[in-house]
């Protein structure tokens, strides 16, 4: 573990606790992709699948069990809450996800380091993490205003993938024969799809304005 | 998952 991971990590965890909070407070997922925490909670569900088979330490099972929890109850409030669901926006979000499932599924069992069920799995979370954010981000160029937690949220969920690549750049120089180009190349384009949200974000931020999209 | 396995990440 070095420090550039574990503050991926409690980046991505915030970006969780900020997106619960918002929810299980104020009741609303206005601006909030349903689509997008779908993705996500099928993103931990093929990631995590070792979870009972490799136990690699108590750190690593209970941000997973985090992960896991977090993700599938957001999808749980917006579908089936009665009041967090009705400030859900279903005629906004309408990106088709499936398609972004199936090509990933596609590439993954084309392109893998080991063809098993589990490595094609886990190359499948990789792929489709890298786009999940997709729909979120055609949300909130839809959605004119956007409220500053899930700005923040949105901001926090790119960052920490994008600590995880100096991360790899880390691990490449200190362990011998780290290179996992597929771990990497999906890390560098998933960070990149954040490009031109963190350039606006930090717009509003240094400007000091509510933060908007172009459309 | 091996010591320069990328597995050990989350």
């Amino acid at each position: 573990m070095n420090i550039f991971r574990l503050a991926g990590d409690m980046t991505h965890l915030a970006s969780v606790l900020v997106l619960l909070l918002k929810i299980h407070t104020i009741k609303s997922c206005a601006g909030v992709s349903l689509k997008t925490q779908e993705l996500y909670a099928l993103v931990f569900a093929t990631r995590y699948l070792d979870i009972v088979t490799d136990f690699i330490s108590v750190y690593n099972t209970v941000m997973k069990l985090i992960f896991l929890g977090s993700s599938f109850s957001i999808v749980w409030y917006i579908r089936h809450h009665r009041v967090v669901r009705r400030s859900y926006d279903k005629d906004q979000d309408t990106f088709r996800h499936y398609l972004l499932m199936i090509p990933c599924m596609l590439l993954a069992l084309f392109v893998h380091e080991k063809f098993t069920f589990k490595e094609v799995m886990w190359t499948f979370s990789l792929y489709l993490e890298a786009v999940a954010i997709l729909p979120q981000l055609v949300l909130l160029q839809r959605t004119r205003n956007i409220d500053n937690l899930t700005g923040q949220y949105v901001f926090l969920l790119g960052a920490y993938r994008g600590l995880y690549i100096f991360n790899w750049i880390y691990r490449y120089f200190t362990e011998p024969h780290f290179v996992h180009w597929i771990t990497w190349i999906a890390g560098v384009v998933q960070t990149l799809l954040y490009a031109d949200f963190f350039y606006y974000y930090f717009e509003s931020w240094k400007n000091n304005v509510r933060l908007q999209l172009p459309a | 998952a091996d010591e320069n396995d990328v597995k050990d990440e989350l």
